[in-house]
Formats: structure tokens, sequence, C-alpha cells
């Protein structure tokens, strides 16, 4: 199953 | 100038033991509100989050905000040097390069002096949200990395179902399947022995067993963990520091195919 970067779910500040 | 005393060096040399198999490199800002972190692990697939609040410490002296960049490995390595029961003073000037870590033994016969050279590091900050979860698990501590452990040995990833009054841990692999069914506590006289399950609604979702298994380096710095859970989100772990603040870890769930 692949595993999805967690920068994509928070947003950059 | 930024100056910081804690009692004790072992909670930070906990911290430090949860940090440093994840991240190589990370900055502290220090500020008014005491001492935070952020950083992703190298391959940007999670994140852990630090925070340990000025009231927790002895004394906590800050003029101005400040970023020390610190290879985790060498702050590691220098806080071995500290006795548990040592206590730590960390120090920094504003535009210094270095900061000092002074451990001090309890009856003030020795104290030793370290210093460490500080990194101008960029680090990609995020933005975490506040937000409610579908469920939240809170557990002994040392069963949730058992757990994480164990089930490491069947498949790399854990499939975590929470229905009302409990939770089951499945992983499945070439040379078989595991499933861990963990109760609701009904009657603890220990609080850190309970098991509570909060569940506004049903989830199911896999995590990658293998940055679990980082998380748990944490394990040490309290007696709990707790869970917090809900479609499409990344998991929360989190650690809390009795009297100073937390270590947070967050987890996307893998996806299927």
């Amino acid at each position: 199953m692949p595993q999805p970067s967690i920068s994509s779910f928070f947003m950059k500040t | 100038m930024f100056e910081c005393r804690l009692p004790k060096a072992e909670v930070l040399k906990k911290t430090m033991d949860a940090l440093k198999d994840l991240i190589k490199e990370a900055v502290w800002d220090v500020s008014a509100q005491g001492l935070s972190l952020q950083s992703m692990d190298s391959s940007h697939v999670s994140l852990v989050q630090v925070t340990l609040r000025t009231e927790g410490f002895d004394t906590f002296r800050c003029d101005k905000n400040i970023a020390l960049g610190v290879n985790m490995d060498t702050m590691q390595k220098l806080m071995k040097c500290a006795s548990n029961d040592d206590n730590i003073t960390l120090k920094s000037e504003d535009n210094g390069d270095l900061l000092s870590l002074i451990f001090e033994s309890p009856n003030g016969e020795k104290t030793s002096e370290y210093e460490m050279k500080l990194m101008d590091l960029d680090i990609e900050q995020l933005g975490i949200p506040d937000q409610e979860y579908s469920c939240t698990i809170k557990m002994p501590s040392g069963e949730f990395q058992r757990i994480c452990r164990d089930l490491s040995n069947i498949g790399e990833s854990v499939n975590i179902t929470v229905v009302k009054g409990g939770v089951d841990f499945s992983a499945k692999g070439d040379i078989g399947n595991a499933k861990i069914h963990v109760t609701e506590s009904s009657n603890v006289d220990n609080e850190k022995d309970a098991v509570t399950v909060e569940v506004n609604e049903p989830v199911n979702l896999t995590f990658a067993l293998r940055y679990l298994n980082f998380f748990t380096k944490a394990t040490p710095l309290s007696g709990q963990v707790s869970l917090s859970i809900s479609p499409d989100v990344p998991l929360v772990v989190a650690y809390e520091i009795e009297d100073l603040g937390h270590v947070k870890y967050f987890l996307a769930p893998k996806i299927e195919n």
C-alpha cells in the first residue's frame, strides 16, 4: 500500500 | 540571552532518545512560552512536534526569540554525559553559535560544562491544525510499544480498527497473520494502566509499523500514550511529559491501491 508524504496533509507556514 | 534550568537531566535525555532515530537535524525554537521543535523525518513520511513549556522549568529566561539549529546525534551524545539526577542548564547568547549544556550533580560537588556548535538550518515548518478526531485511544505506553514490536514480526503495516469498547491491531505477512484485541478497561485502580477508547465514529486505517516503532522510542517519557485517529488524516501518537509538555508524532495512513 502506498505511503503518502506527511507534508501533503499540512499547510506550509 | 537564553538560559533555562531543569531539576533533572533525565527528562531531556529521554526526549532526545525519543527523537534521534527519526530526525538527524532540527531547530529548537526558544520563546517566552518555552522550547519547541517540529521536524519531518528525512523521507517526509512522519512529523514530530515537541513542546516544553516555560512553567515546567526551574528557571527560564529568553530575552528574544531564537532558533537553535542542532545535530540531534551530537546533542544526544552530550546529554548522555549527564547523570539522570543532575540538574541541567542550557544557555546561549542571542547571536551566538554555541549552546552551553551545564550539568550539576545533586550534591553540587561536580559541575560539567559542554559547548555544542549550533548549525544554521532552514527547516520547513508546517501548520498543524487543531481538530476533532473520530477516535481517541489511551493505553499504557509499554503495551503499545509491545504491540508495534510484536506485529513487526508478521508484517510491515498494522491495521487499526476502533469500535466502541475496544481496538483491534492486526497485521498480515508472508508467514501468516496476527490480531491483537485490546478491550477498554472496566475498572482500573491505577490510571496509567487504563485503556480508554473514545469513539465518535468507528475507524479502520492502516499505518506503517516502521514509523510507529520509531515513535515508541518515547515510551520512557510517559506511562500512557494516546492515539488520535480520523479517516484520511494523519494519526497522532502523543506522549505527555508530566508538568513540562509533550512529544507528538504524526503519520499519514497508507492508502488503498
